[in-house]
Order: C-alpha cells, then sequence, then structure tokens
C-alpha cells in the first residue's frame, strides 16, 4: 500500500 | 504600522480562491520586502507557499516585521465582497488585533471598510530548501486542470511519467484505468499555450488526485503552470503572478512501502 509521508519531514524547521 | 494596496482587487481574489480550499488558517508574513504564507493542509502532505513582493503593490509600507494570524475562508469572503477593479488596502497596527480592509472604487465614490479579527495561529514555519529537480514540465494551466480533473473520475492516485518524448499522467481505479500524455511542443506561436518538457532524468512518481485537483483550480493566476518533479522530495507545482510573486503547492509522494 502506496504511503505519502507527513510535508514536513521533507522541510527542516526554520 | 502595516500598510500594503493593490491596484486591483482581482488578483487578491484569486489568490484567495486558489488556496482557501486547501488552508484553513495560516499567518500572514509581512515584512519590508513582501508578504508571505506558508501554510499545511489539515492532513500535512501538502503545503501551500505564497509570496506577494512589495514590489507588485501599489503602495507597501511594513515598519516592522508583523505575523498576521487569518482565517483565509473569512478573508476570502470579504475580499469577494469588491468590486474586480476597486483598489484594497490592506492595513494593521503593530500590536493591532485586527486587518483593515479598505476598498475604493474606480471613480473614488464608493469606500468600503473592513475589520478582520486577527487569531493565534500556531504553525511551523519550514525551511523549503531549493531542490534539485529532475523534470520540469511547463503546461497551459487550463490543460493541467482538465487533465487532473479527467482522472479523478476513475483514480485517487494519478502516476506522472516524464521523459524527454512526453509527460504521461496515469490512473487506476476499481471501475478501470486511463492514460493522457502531453508531448512537446513543436512549434511555439504562443508560449503560453506551449508545453516544455526539460528532463534531467526520466521520473515516475505518484501523487494524491485529488491535491493535484486542487492546485489546478489555480489556474486564473496564469496561463501557464509548472510542475517541477524530483527523487526524493515532493512534487512543487508553481504559478507564477508575473512582478507580484507566485503560490507554489508541494505535494508529498505516493511511495510503495
Amino acid at each position: 500500500i502506496p504511503v505519502q509521508k507527513n510535508i514536513t519531514s521533507y522541510f527542516g524547521n526554520r | 504600522m502595516f500598510e500594503a494596496r493593490v491596484a486591483q482587487a482581482e488578483i487578491l481574489k484569486k489568490i484567495l480562491d486558489s488556496v482557501r480550499e486547501l488552508v484553513e488558517q495560516g499567518n500572514l508574513d509581512c515584512s519590508g520586502t513582501g508578504i508571505s504564507l506558508q501554510a499545511m493542509d489539515s492532513s500535512h502532505v501538502s503545503l501551500v507557499a505564497l509570496l506577494l513582493k512589495s514590489e507588485g503593490f501599489e503602495r507597501y509600507r511594513c515598519d516592522r516585521s508583523i505575523n498576521l494570524g487569518i482565517n483565509m475562508q473569512s478573508l476570502g469572503k470579504i475580499v469577494k465582497t469588491a468590486g474586480n477593479h476597486d483598489a484594497i488596502t490592506l492595513s494593521s497596527e503593530d500590536k493591532g488585533d485586527v486587518l483593515g480592509l479598505m476598498f475604493e472604487s474606480t471613480e473614488q465614490d464608493k469606500v468600503s471598510n473592513y475589520e478582520i479579527k486577527l487569531m493565534d495561529v500556531d504553525a511551523e514555519q519550514l525551511a523549503i530548501p531549493v531542490a534539485e529537480y529532475s523534470v520540469c514540465v511547463r503546461m497551459p494551466s487550463a490543460e493541467f486542470a482538465r487533465i487532473t480533473r479527467d482522472l479523478s473520475t476513475i483514480g485517487d492516485s494519478v502516476l506522472i511519467s516524464c521523459t524527454k518524448d512526453g509527460v504521461q499522467f496515469s490512473t487506476t481505479g476499481d471501475t478501470g484505468s486511463g492514460s493522457i500524455v502531453l508531448r512537446q511542443s513543436s512549434s511555439v506561436d504562443d508560449e503560453k499555450k506551449a508545453v516544455v518538457i526539460e528532463v534531467q532524468e526520466p521520473i515516475s512518481l505518484s501523487f494524491a488526485t485529488k491535491f493535484l485537483v486542487q492546485f489546478s483550480k489555480s489556474a486564473a493566476l496564469n496561463e501557464s503552470v509548472t510542475l517541477n518533479l524530483g527523487d526524493g522530495v515532493p512534487l512543487m507545482v508553481e504559478y507564477p503572478m508575473k512582478e507580484m510573486g507566485y503560490v507554489r503547492f508541494y505535494l508529498a509522494p505516493k511511495l510503495s512501502n
């Protein structure tokens, strides 16, 4: 089953 | 003191229309260089990044950087009441608790004033790195809207596969399957109608159809849209707005686990 990661996991906190 | 005046309400209406279904609330970050907004959808798989540069405004003043926490639905509803050609001035005091909106008709014979209460929006600010994309597709935004809408009747995922020969959008659902291929335009009479495919490396990635449909509703912002795909990074869909800035949507790919 395909999963979508949370978008925050691709971007760092500013 | 923050004050920003746009000559025509139409552009603000289009911008708010493009984000307000996806984003319930967000912080408008106002600084000397312009207004930006970063907000995630409620399921946190997509992100909207909006930039309105100060040069894009008829008048712009921001003495010190402020965050205006706004309910997008409320803002959208109020801005919708302005005439398309009305000038809109947004304003807020440094420690104010409202965003002021003033609409002025072109003949200056009607002035409307509104205030929206500001709210505390707890949104994390993300650093979005400049990604190296494998593929960049520029295509008419109306075509992108049509393709996503057509495929959304079949499946809840769209596989975007891109090679130098073309870009294929395909989907599979309980009732069947479908695919649409766009080829690079051979002659470019009209830049806006062209399909331009830049490929560093062929790529295939799968995305949730419903978000692509949401993004594609921004077609009013620009006749062209660019889709940027890269391995291991979210899809970036960009609608540039001439001198004003851009609306960008980021979407996490569906990965097989």
